[in-house]
């Protein structure tokens, strides 16, 4: 690679030139923005370039991230434990100055579960922060990232975690939990209730991002 | 979708057309979209009198009247960018994650002395 390219890459933000590996299809989200950008007319183009309308955040940057976490012993399961699995994003590329003005982690299912669950009964999810180097279990008494009760799961659950990530590493790991609560004695129908989480299929993390051009605009207006 | 800039044959500086396609710089295999686009450039003479469509500065101005008195000594003012736009560019990263990213300055619109 010369120098000369090189260099240009690197005003472009890229320390090298890329050459993928095991190219991901496009996530079906940034090509409804790039389409979209492609339209504007010029002076929306020119006023939106350091916005993302579609998010309503400032930034100039989208990436998705794609989880590279594995699956985790269930250990010791309190009610009934559906489902535990570490997330790990590796978010290495980003770079020294740019800011990060969003993050948001998609779950996504097989299927949307429409099975009625018993009276009282729900799936609940948890997420906990992790060190990818340590423990990525739980610690007891830790509170959760997030929490929420469902009495359907959705094909794509999303959660903003931009306050969790304002200073974000050089990698974010998580640890998912999602487990069937409800009434005692009604196993069966939480046993049914867990299947639904076994739809699970894939993770991403979509982070927004305002880039040093971007900011130095910014300053100089 | 940029407008063409016109195509008369004029030596005053003007926005030339310019389609930069990724496949000849060899960045195709890691650009998704787009696979080019027109960029345009500026080229042409800033001469005495600089006519107002020439978007000069005052400095052309002054640099031109020195230009005159010292040919030698001072340049014409040169034809460069006076408004550029963004575009947007979906490409692999190093780590194979997909990003979208917005470019400031990519498109040469209009160019001025």
């Amino acid at each position: 690679l010369s120098p000369q390219e090189n260099s240009l890459l690197k005003s472009l933000g890229l320390s090298a030139k890329p050459s993928p590996k095991k190219p991901v299809p496009v996530p079906p989200v940034l090509w409804r923005m790039f389409q979209k950008r492609k339209a504007l007319p010029w002076p929306d183009k020119e006023r939106d370039s350091c916005r993302v309308e579609e998010l309503n955040v400032p930034g100039d940057i989208v990436r998705v991230f794609a989880d590279q976490g594995r699956f985790l012993p269930e250990g010791q399961p309190q009610g009934w434990l559906c489902l535990r699995k570490l997330l790990f994003f590796n978010l290495s590329v980003l770079e020294e100055g740019e800011r990060l003005t969003m993050a948001q982690l998609e779950l996504q299912f097989h299927h949307n579960s429409y099975q009625a669950p018993g009276p009282g009964q729900v799936l609940e999810l948890r997420l906990y922060q992790a060190s990818p180097r340590g423990l990525p279990q739980p610690q007891p008494g830790r509170r959760p990232l997030v929490e929420r009760s469902f009495v359907h799961l959705h094909k794509s659950l999303l959660f903003n975690l931009s306050a969790a990530l304002k200073m974000p590493g050089r990698s974010l790991a998580l640890v998912l939990e999602i487990s069937a609560s409800g009434r005692a004695g009604a196993s069966g129908s939480l046993r049914s209730l867990c299947a639904s989480a076994d739809a699970f299929s894939a993770t991403s993390l979509l982070v927004v991002t305002l880039g040093q051009q971007c900011r130095a605009g910014r300053s100089r207006r | 979708s940029a407008p063409s800039p016109p195509l008369t044959p004029s030596p005053l500086c003007k926005p030339r057309r310019l389609y930069i396609s990724f496949s000849d710089v060899g960045w195709e295999n890691w650009i998704i979209a787009p696979q080019g686009y027109l960029a345009n450039y500026c080229g042409g003479d800033c001469p005495f009198p600089l006519a107002a469509e020439l978007n000069s500065t005052n400095h052309a101005v002054l640099q031109t009247m020195v230009h005159s008195l010292d040919p030698q000594g001072t340049p014409q003012p040169c034809c460069v960018p006076v408004r550029l736009s963004p575009i947007s560019m979906l490409y692999y990263d190093n780590s194979d994650n997909v990003v979208l990213r917005h470019y400031q300055d990519m498109v040469v619109d209009e160019c001025g002395c």
